[in-house]
């Protein structure tokens, strides 16, 4: 251990294992976790190369690679990995936070609009072989020409009640479904959201279940154009793809019925809430709150580590150099944001325990708090993300010509989070919503 | 209102009347200091939502008239979630069981938070006419004599997130502090490192230097 940094830890006036059970869920949940980073780190079919120096296609096969493997010992977990939440902390050891192409949208949104829109029905059908990895989902909302404003994508789904069939078509190059994760290369069904017409009138946007690969070969299914939308500012790992839809027939049963329905002869059954096509997203900006919270801790973590250990000029001449974490201008770059960071701790307990407790409620049919939920996650997850993404690029600056260096993380921290003030709604809009809620009342 | 009456806890205080304004700021009381947000917040939303109504009395229908106010609303929006935020980062500390040592470093950290947003966004603040020039001043000082009071305990609270060095995945960040040699030993693994000489000397640099 540098004994700078030894030094620091050697000052503290509170009691480290404490605050630590606080941090990470308690000393049960604690433990557990600590089991889990020493299966991951022990394993050696993990260890990899660098990935700060491969091409984009390595990286991506070399993630591919730990994606598959992670699935494949899965079983092999036992009582340690009871629960989604152990699951995806077990993910987060293996792949780093960089894109596992068969979980992130798979478990982060495919599922969870399975399980939030699909009837029972439709969940025997498609949940349990999404959950055994038996197809290979994701969430096709946003468009080429259509992001955050649903209600403009072009896609269209018209019911066919000669056939009981919906047609689902892409009108147009800007209604290419363009930006979902894994879409391009690896999954074989997509959640496509779509407009719903049934005799000439549109009903807006709803969901359907679409094949989109074969399940032999791999080939894109006929009426489909599939591919990768090309080298990112970060999340190189990740086949981001674009879905051109040409004419393509799927059974009626493929729109998920759950909220709002399409009888055989073309009825339409309005949900009892409009906004409730809308829960995954919400869902998902709950979530981004926390990934915020801890992506700006790692930031402090490294920024902070850091000025510890570096040590710079001489504040008299003749003095040795201080450790830079003792000037007052890099304590007030840094602490600030270290605050910031228990503060988003804490928001974001707020954030997914509501996130629970309205869900639970919708489910009984009690939809009182969903607006107030809209407005918050909205808020919240445009608040968190934009702090978050200056926060990163201070803890880089503060790091001097080493922050620059894709040695640091910060670089790839950046580039990785940043995507979050734009996708799941863009920020500018989504304050906009909050204070839409905001005006009204 | 509506809102309001129904119970929607994060918006209630927009309905209550702004509490009279104290001629002296006790900076050193977070519930005060969370009384300036939330009052920064009522006033930057009941602004927008004047500005909506003047523009529709001028004219506007409601949706040109919150294009025209977004702006204001963007501002408004931006100061409810903080003002969320430094609440529940306060309420929190309060609710939770904690050793007096720990609670101690967490209400600095909770200050530190709350009083570098009042000082960052001093001109909201001084807009709502909650603080004076005098005020923003004495914030800016008081953000600056927290600092040395973190500064004892700021490396072991980012240890104690425990974010494993193959999570973090950085060479300056590394939880034993050797990262000198580390830099060298990842440098080394550059491409162009693999040999002394590299192939565009034969190609590029000896046909220039030999020319």
């Amino acid at each position: 251990i540098n004994p700078d940094i030894q030094k620091e830890r050697d000052t503290r006036t509170f009691d480290y294992e404490e605050l630590a059970m606080l941090l990470n869920g308690g000393k049960e949940e604690r433990e557990k976790r600590k089991k889990i980073v020493s299966i991951v780190e022990s394993d050696r079919d993990y260890d990899g190369p660098d990935p700060s120096f491969m091409s984009r296609m390595d990286r991506f096969e070399e993630w591919m690679r730990k994606s598959s493997l992670l699935v494949k010992k899965k079983e092999k977990l036992g009582e340690l990995v009871q629960d989604h939440k152990d699951f995806m902390f077990y993910n987060l050891n293996v792949t780093k936070k960089r894109p596992n192409v068969f979980f992130d949208l798979h478990y982060g949104m495919f599922v969870p609009t399975l399980m939030g829109q699909a009837t029972d029905e439709q969940r025997a059908k498609w949940l349990i072989p999404a959950i055994n990895h038996e197809i290979l989902g994701t969430y096709a909302q946003t468009e080429m020409g259509h992001g955050t404003f649903l209600r403009g994508l072009e896609t269209t789904a018209h019911y066919d009640p000669e056939t009981e069939e919906f047609e689902i078509h892409s009108p147009t190059i800007s209604s290419i479904k363009w930006w979902p994760g894994t879409l391009g290369k690896t999954c074989n069904h997509a959640i496509v959201m779509a407009q719903l017409y049934t005799r000439g009138v549109c009903h807006g946007i709803h969901a359907f279940m679409v094949q989109i690969r074969n399940m032999e070969d791999h080939t894109s299914m006929p009426g489909i154009t599939l591919g990768d939308i090309g080298p990112k500012f970060g999340y190189n790992e990740n086949d981001n793809g674009f879905l051109k839809l040409d004419h393509v027939r799927v059974p009626r049963d493929n729109m998920l019925m759950k909220h709002s329905q399409v009888l055989e002869d073309g009825t339409y059954v309005a949900a009892p809430r409009k906004n409730l096509t809308y829960g995954t997203m919400t869902m998902v900006r709950s979530f981004i709150v926390r990934d915020a919270a801890y992506a700006l801790a790692r930031a402090c973590t490294i920024a902070i580590r850091y000025s510890a250990v570096r040590r710079q000029s001489e504040l008299r001449p003749g003095e040795p150099e201080p450790q830079i974490l003792s000037y007052p201008t890099q304590q007030h770059k840094l602490f600030p944001l270290l605050a910031t960071s228990y503060a988003f701790f804490f928001a974001q307990l707020h954030m997914v325990e509501m996130y629970g407790s309205v869900n639970e409620a919708v489910g009984k049919g009690d939809y009182s708090n969903m607006q107030e939920l809209h407005s918050v996650s909205s808020g919240l997850k445009a608040f968190t993300t934009w702090t978050t993404n200056s926060g990163i690029e201070v803890c880089r600056m503060s790091c001097g010509g080493h922050g620059y260096s894709l040695a640091s993380g910060l670089p790839e921290l950046y580039t990785y989070f940043t995507p979050n003030c734009t996708y799941e709604g863009e920020n500018t809009v989504l304050m906009l919503q909050n204070a839409r809620y905001l005006i009204k009342c | 209102a509506r809102e309001g009456s129904n119970g929607a806890k994060s918006v209630a205080y927009i309905h209550q009347d702004a509490p009279q304004m104290r001629q002296y700021v006790d900076f050193n009381d977070l519930d005060t200091i969370c009384k300036l947000y939330e009052q920064r917040a009522r006033g930057l939303v009941k602004f927008a939502a004047n500005k909506v109504e003047e523009e529709v009395r001028n004219g506007e229908d409601l949706v040109g008239a919150l294009n025209k106010v977004s702006v204001h609303s963007v501002r408004a929006a931006n100061a409810h979630c903080h003002y969320f935020v430094v609440k529940n980062f306060v309420d929190e500390i309060k609710t939770l069981e904690l050793s007096p040592g720990l609670r101690s470093v967490l209400m600095d950290l909770a200050r530190l938070y709350a009083l570098d947003g009042l000082s960052k966004n001093s001109g909201e603040f001084m807009e709502e006419g909650l603080l004076s020039g005098k005020d923003v001043k004495q914030c800016h000082q008081l953000v600056v004599e927290l600092l040395p009071k973190i500064r004892p305990n700021a490396v072991s609270l980012v240890d104690s997130y425990e974010f494993s060095d193959k999570i973090l995945m950085s060479v300056l960040g590394r939880y034993d502090g050797n990262v000198y040699p580390n830099l060298l030993e990842w440098a080394m693994k550059s491409e162009l490192n693999k040999t002394d000489v590299i192939p565009a000397y034969e190609k590029h640099i000896r046909p220039l230097l030999k020319r």
